[in-house]
Order: structure tokens, then C-alpha cells, then sequence
């Protein structure tokens, strides 16, 4: 019944039918181990307690499928073709950082080969140079008015120093030269030293 | 306008505004979202104080004052489609929680999908004129996410037709409930429900636990502040404790399960509509997720645009910390999961409505998968987001620390998500148990529909690896 597999890693459709097969592989994985620990003779919420960790490890698979799924779905919606293109990237380095950060699963289940793992970490580091020329555009778009993130770093102007600088001075602390506990504590044992 | 910046926003590939106008869900809707934050961000009357500078009760006062402000001109403004209120009170409160979020995420949205049309007339809509302010007690301090082990009681007596609600213990004492502590005058209570000698499980009760005219805490209420958080500087989380209050008959929301006049029980069509707000309120936290992480890399990526350090070539200037490989590991794929959680933000809404709408046609087929789906993916994303709120602080270096980042606050703010509404661990379980009830239903040979299907082809694929 063996199934040969062959990832194309630059296909999205073929990286979510992998990460298809991992959830299915390890939602299977996990059932079997309740099931084994029912023969072991222990109850049903016992079992079940013993796989925990297989059951959110399957949890999580199948989430990851999930959102893999949907943003490759989303793309088939873009028309515009500079947009589809970039989003694409980014759809690509989020499946293929995920495979990284759980090679691991893909690998013990036999979806991937060493040799593939060692492809996509080449792959990613092509994509990263790929997006650098849109990383800041890319932030734009989501369109956070300056009010509404409220972050120094985060200025839409880029012109962070000197507003850290604005942002400081505002400090409760400095609205006077000379805080009140210099006088109560630090002059008094200055006289006593 | 800072020179790096420019010359970044020159060198892209793509028009920035047809990708916020597909954020946005279109071009329109993009005009609108505009259109409201600049009723709010012009608006004298929602100047405030910066927070950060602020103690908690004064953080607490500014946040009420805006609430109050925020309804008048809601009203003066005719905005009542959720979607624009949720704009206008998120450029309001920017992204902070305020002591009425849970009236306006919880109260109001339970109310309208569990109440008859007499407690649509008595509740809903005095709620919504704000006359009634109320909140959502359902955790209490000895039990959160194991519904079953809540220990709250409403015990009914036919022979006055009253509800007779109890806090029996110390770790039943309803706590964590935001704008509880002082904020609100009624709270939807989740209580184990005894009529005619038999308990039958959560139900859902609407308890006024203050005075409408002087707001003191009514007669066997003991209700307050829980202390300083984490976050959450704005909102009184709170705690209850009942103490024999009676309640009519009607205040049990009874939409769905109903108690009869003489103390007969009539079981609701599904279990898990008693919990329909959590759905809904897990399906919107997958697009807080976005957006969390969305600010925080907008943040870290513009710093990273600007901040110059170092040298990767002896000799030549310092580059933008944005050149760095290193840096681009740890941001681009945080980039591309927060545009994978919006879509997935989008897909959520989007489903949870239309299934929402199914259910009340009397059609509940979905509601199990959408109950899974949202537990789940509610915890992956939350897990996620909070380990990258952290991840995009720490790249800013010594100055991601300061408060003026704001990337503290986001992650204070953001990170209980990962706890309430069902704590993670819980969540990823219970999606695992209906994986698990789907394996089974495959192996069995009954064909999955949705977003198990891939399930039913499990038994029959077995993979090796292939070199490429």
C-alpha cells in the first residue's frame, strides 16, 4: 500500500498536501496510542490522559494544515499580479518555515527526506534576500495610523530618535530637575557619611 | 520623512494600496475604515493622556471616560454595523482593552443569540441604549476552562418562580470577569442549573448585581476589583460572590434549554450552544492574532529600516539592521504568519457567521467542526503570536525594552489570550477529540465532509520518502 511521495518545494499545492498528510499521520498516530493504551487495560479517561501530548502534537498538525491551507486558498483570490506574486513568497516561506521548525514530524513520518530539509533551509534563505526589497512596503499595507500604534519605533515618518527623545523627557520623572527624594533620602545621608 | 525609509517605499514591487484594499476585504471598505478612524483620531474629545505615564486608576478613569464618549457618538454618528463599531472603538482604546469590552463582545452578542423575544424587549435592548451594562461570569477562581467543574448554583423554587443563585465555595467565587469589578450593573451568569432535584448543567442567567440608580452592589452581592495584572490596565477584572440571590424565573436565558413554570426541564436541541459565545469570541481572537502580530512587525521591520549598526564589510558604513540575514530570519517569517492568520482572521469571521446563520434556521450540523476548528486554531495562532510578539521585541534591541516601542504593551495585552477564553493546552485537546471521533467515523467507513475530509483518505495512504 505504500504510496511513493515527490514535495516539490516551490509548489504551494504540494506543501499543503504535505502538511495534509502530517496532520492525518499524526491524528492516526494518536488514536492508535489511546487505542494501545485501552489493550494496556487502563480506562478510556486514562488513556486518553496518557496521549495527551500525541493529541495536541495532532491538534497542532492539523491547525498547521489549516492556516497553510487557507492562505494558499486566498491567493487563487488575488487578481493583481505584483500582489499575488509577493504574496506568494510569503505564503512559500511560511510553509516552508514551518517544515523547518518541525522537521521532526516531516521526517519521522517519512514525507520528507534529509537531503529535501537540508534544500528548504537553502530555499528559505533565497526567499528572506527575495522579500528584503518589500519587507517595509509589506508592513505599510497593513496601514496602522501612527495614533493607532502608537510606537516610536514603529513611525510611519521613520524619524524614531528624535521623538524617543520628545517621548522621554515627558516621563512623570522629569517634571522636576530635582526629584523630592533626593532631599529626603539621598542629601540627608550624604551629611551622615 | 527619514531618508532610509523613503528609498524603501521607492524600491517596492508592488502597489501597497490594492494590498490593504484586499486586507480590508476591498477598496470601499478600506475608504470606510478610514473614514472612521478620522471621526475618532481628529476628535478632541478622545484626547487622552499617554498611558504609559498614567497610574492604574487613572488609566482606568481615562479609559471609562472614552467608553462614555465612544457610545454618544456612536449614536450621534449612526454607526451599528459590528464591524464599523469594532473600527471606531479600536481607534478609540488604539488596540488597548477597555473596562466595556466585555458588554460589547460578550454580553450583547450572548443576549442575542440565546435570549426569547420577551428578554430581547427586557435585556437587549436597554443593554444596547447602555442603561444596562453587562458582563460575562462564567470563569471562577477554582475553575476556568472545565465547564463541568464550575461550582456555582442556581437552584429553582417553584413556588416563587425564582432562580436562587449561590457562590457555595471560596474557589466558586466568580473572578476574572472584565469591567465586573466596577464597571458593570448586570453580569450573565453561567451556573450549574438544580430544578426538581436534578442538576443539568451550565445554563446562562442574567443576574443584576448593582443598584441602576446609585450603582451600590445589590443585597447578597459581593462584587470588586481583582488587582493589577500582567496587562490590562484599563479594565476591572472582577470578582462575584452570590450569596442567595433571587432572580425571576425569566432571567434564565431560555432561547434554546428552558425551566417550565413548575420546575420541568426541556433540554436544548445542542449542548454546545450554551457555549455559542465562546465560539464566537475564539473565532474573533484568531484575527486579534493577526493583528497583534501585525503591529508588532510593523514595528520591528520600519525600526529595523532606520536603525543602522555595525558593519558586515570592514570599512564601509553601518548598515540597516534590515541588510542582516539574521535579522530577516527572525522577522519575514513572523511577516508571513501575520498575512497567513489575517486570512485565517477573514476565513473565521466569515465562517463562523455563516454557520451562525445556519443554526438559526435550525440547522446544527456544522456547529461541532466550527466548535473544534475555533478551539484549535484559537490556541495555534494565540501560541504563535505570543512567542513572535516577543521574538520582533527583542530584534529592536535595547530600545524594543521601552515602553515608547510599544511592543511591551502589545505583548502584555496579548498575551492572557493564550489563557482565557479556554486555555490552550484545553483547547488543542478538545480539537483533538473530535480528530479523533473523525479518525474513528473514517476507519468506519463514513465519508467526513469539511475540513476532516483529508481523513478519509488517511487509511489508504501510506508515503516513503522519495529523493528529489
Amino acid at each position: 500500500a505504500a504510496r511513493p511521495t515527490v514535495v516539490d518545494i516551490n509548489d504551494l499545492a504540494s506543501l499543503v498536501e504535505v502538511y495534509k498528510l502530517r496532520a492525518a499521520i499524526l491524528v492516526e498516530l494518536a488514536a492508535k496510542s489511546i487505542q494501545q493504551e485501552l489493550q494496556r487495560r487502563k480506562s478510556q479517561e486514562d488513556a486518553w490522559n496518557n496521549s495527551a501530548i500525541d493529541l495536541v502534537r495532532a491538534s497542532d498538525a492539523h491547525c498547521h494544515y489549516v492556516v497553510v491551507k487557507l492562505f494558499t486558498d486566498k491567493l487563487g483570490e488575488i487578481g493583481d499580479t505584483a500582489v499575488h506574486s509577493v504574496l506568494s513568497t510569503l505564503a512559500l516561506l511560511y510553509a516552508l518555515h514551518g517544515i523547518t521548525q518541525n522537521s521532526g514530524d516531516f521526517l519521522q513520518a517519512g514525507l520528507l527526506s534529509v537531503p529535501q530539509v537540508l534544500l528548504i533551509s537553502v530555499r528559505i534563505k533565497e526567499l528572506l534576500a527575495q522579500l528584503r526589497p518589500n519587507a517595509v512596503v509589506l508592513v505599510d499595507a497593513f496601514d496602522f495610523h501612527d495614533k493607532k500604534l502608537n510606537s516610536v519605533l514603529g513611525r510611519y515618518d521613520g524619524n524614531v530618535y528624535e521623538n524617543l527623545f520628545d517621548w522621554a523627557r515627558r516621563s512623570p520623572l522629569n517634571s522636576t530637575e530635582v526629584h523630592d527624594s533626593f532631599h529626603k533620602y539621598l542629601k540627608p545621608l550624604r551629611s551622615k557619611l | 520623512m527619514n531618508p532610509d525609509i523613503i528609498k524603501e517605499r521607492q524600491n517596492a514591487t508592488f502597489d501597497v494600496e490594492k494590498l490593504t484594499n484586499i486586507l480590508d476585504g476591498g477598496p470601499e471598505k478600506t475608504k470606510r475604515r478610514r473614514e472612521i478612524e478620522a471621526l475618532v483620531l481628529s476628535d478632541p474629545d478622545f484626547k487622552e493622556e499617554d498611558p504609559n505615564f498614567l497610574s492604574r486608576s487613572e488609566r482606568y478613569d481615562q479609559a471609562v471616560r472614552k467608553s462614555a464618549q465612544m457610545i454618544l457618538k456612536l449614536r450621534e454618528y449612526g454607526i451599528a454595523d459590528p464591524e464599523e463599531i469594532y473600527c471606531y472603538k479600536t481607534s478609540v482604546h488604539p488596540d488597548r482593552p477597555e473596562p466595556l469590552d466585555l458588554h460589547l463582545g460578550m454580553f450583547l452578542p450572548t443576549l442575542l443569540n440565546q435570549s426569547t423575544p420577551e428578554q430581547m424587549d427586557r435585556f437587549f435592548m436597554p443593554a444596547w441604549n447602555l442603561e444596562i451594562i453587562g458582563t460575562y461570569a462564567q470563569t471562577e477562581m477554582g475553575h476556568g476552562t472545565h465547564l463541568r467543574g464550575l461550582e456555582t448554583t442556581a437552584t429553582y423554587d417553584p413556588a416563587t418562580q425564582e432562580f436562587v443563585l449561590n457562590s457555595p465555595t471560596v474557589s466558586s467565587i466568580k473572578w476574572w470577569p472584565g469591567g465586573l469589578g466596577k464597571t458593570s450593573n448586570h453580569a450573565i451568569v453561567l451556573a450549574q442549573l438544580y430544578t426538581q432535584g436534578n442538576c443539568h448543567g451550565l445554563h446562562a442567567f442574567i443576574v443584576p448585581i448593582r443598584d441602576m440608580s446609585t450603582h451600590e452592589p445589590l443585597p447578597g452581592i459581593v462584587v470588586g476589583d481583582i488587582g493589577p495584572k500582567f496587562g490590562f490596565n484599563e479594565v476591572d477584572n472582577g470578582f462575584l460572590k452570590l450569596e442567595n440571590v433571587r432572580i425571576p424565573r425569566e432571567n434564565m436565558l431560555m432561547k434554546y434549554a428552558k425551566v417550565e413554570p413548575d420546575g420541568t426541564y426541556v433540554k436544548p436541541p445542542s449542548a454546545k450552544l450554551t457555549y455559542g459565545t465562546m465560539v464566537f469570541i475564539r473565532s474573533i481572537i484568531v484575527g486579534e492574532s493577526a493583528r497583534a502580530l501585525a503591529k508588532s512587525c510593523t514595528i520591528a521591520i520600519r525600526y529595523s529600516a532606520v536603525r543602522h549598526q555595525s558593519e558586515i564589510r570592514p570599512g564601509e558604513p553601518e548598515p540597516q539592521i534590515l541588510d542582516y540575514q539574521t535579522q530577516q530570519y527572525k522577522l519575514f517569517p513572523l511577516l508571513a504568519m501575520a498575512y497567513a492568520f489575517t486570512f485565517v482572521g477573514q476565513y473565521m469571521k466569515q465562517t463562523y457567521h455563516r454557520i451562525s446563520g445556519d443554526i438559526n434556521q435550525g440547522d446544527f450540523s456544522e456547529l461541532p467542526e466550527l466548535h473544534a476548528l475555533s478551539a484549535g486554531l484559537k490556541a495555534f495562532t494565540t501560541w504563535a503570536t505570543n512567542a513572535a510578539i516577543e521574538v520582533c521585541r527583542m530584534s529592536c534591541g535595547g530600545h524594543g525594552y521601552s515602553r515608547s516601542s510599544a511592543l511591551p504593551d502589545i505583548y502584555v495585552e496579548f498575551t492572557p489570550t493564550c489563557t482565557y477564553e479556554g486555555e490552550n493546552t484545553v483547547m488543542m485537546l478538545q480539537t483533538a477529540r473530535y480528530l479523533v471521533k473523525s479518525y474513528r467515523q473514517a476507519k468506519d467507513g463514513q465519508q467526513l465532509s469539511g475540513i476532516v475530509s483529508y481523513l478519509n483518505e488517511a487509511e489508504h495512504r501510506r508515503v516513503q520518502p522519495q529523493p528529489v
